[in-house]
């Protein structure tokens, strides 16, 4: 289903920011 | 961590959820933190994607005959449009301001609306999905309905040529659904009903096969005979009222039960 896919996409590319987002953090723990 | 009710949601979701969980623990134990690298880029792509989703859930809007879906869709995409509206805003605020606090709490409230917004749009395609099984059982059940008035043999044949495509059916779109349930008692639930509908219906047959041949004999017996069909009917018709009923749970409402 497109809808699916679609909604996969946002998912990949959520996780790209939010891992971008939280490598700045790491090396401060 | 949020419960996901199919393997599909939970193949998409769960990945990104743990990493917005762990995105919240890493900026709250670093309070101040590290200047945050330029996330433009990032955020540009999620903007795509958002703006793919939407077209696409709106294609689904405009395709669907489910009323239900067609009211809740719209309120999810545009959840997810807000939120990547934050993540824009964020994105912004922390290129003037790498160490800026209030873009932070933007960019995790951001991140967690598309996950919100995304996983509402999901369930509720996924709840169209299973109306339109709990539809196909429905006619099953009217089917199931019309075995006490058939009493000749043509009638019988027509009765079969209506009702085998509609029970395949549901047996074929059950069974997929078992496969897609993460919760384990649905799914043995839906696996043992099933089950018992493909044991039952060509008992069925027979039954309502004994009551034409009595009727067109001496009518000898014929009360019986109606009884059995009768019974096997509404034995037939519980599995299936047990299917709609399945079908209609999320984990979540039985965690709520409980």
């Amino acid at each position: 289903e497109m809808i699916l896919e679609a909604a996969k996409g946002i998912m990949a590319a959520s996780s790209a920011l939010v891992r971008a987002a939280n490598a700045a953090q790491k090396e401060l723990i | 961590m949020p419960v996901f009710h199919t393997k599909t949601i939970e193949s998409i979701l769960e990945p990104v959820a743990q990493q917005v969980s762990r995105l919240v623990i890493l900026h709250e134990e670093a309070e101040d933190g590290n200047a945050m690298p330029d996330l433009s880029r990032p955020v540009q792509a999620v903007s795509i994607a958002v703006t793919n989703l939407v077209k696409v859930g709106r294609e689904t809007i405009n395709n669907s005959d489910d009323d239900i879906l067609k009211q809740d869709m719209p309120n999810s995409l545009a959840r997810v449009e807000d939120a990547s509206q934050l993540l824009e805003h964020a994105s912004a605020m922390l290129r003037a301001d790498p160490y800026s606090g209030p873009a932070r709490k933007k960019l995790i409230e951001g991140s967690r609306g598309i996950l919100q917004g995304t996983s509402a749009l999901l369930l509720c395609f996924d709840e169209s999905e299973v109306r339109k099984i709990i539809r196909e059982c429905k006619r099953v059940l009217d089917y199931l309905a019309v075995s006490e008035v058939i009493d000749t043999m043509e009638d019988l044949v027509q009765f079969l040529k209506d009702l085998s495509p509609c029970l395949s059916k549901v047996t074929r779109e059950v069974s997929a659904r078992e496969k897609e349930l993460t919760h384990q008692v649905h799914s043995e639930i839906l696996v043992r009903c099933m089950e018992q509908v493909k044991i039952l219906a060509p008992i069925l047959i027979c039954s309502m096969k004994v009551y034409i041949h009595i009727v067109e004999q001496d009518g000898k017996g014929a009360g019986e005979a109606a009884e059995n069909r009768n019974y096997l009917a509404a034995r037939m018709s519980d599995e299936i009222q047990e299917i709609i009923r399945v079908l209609q749970l999320t984990t979540y409402d039985e965690d709520q039960s409980e």
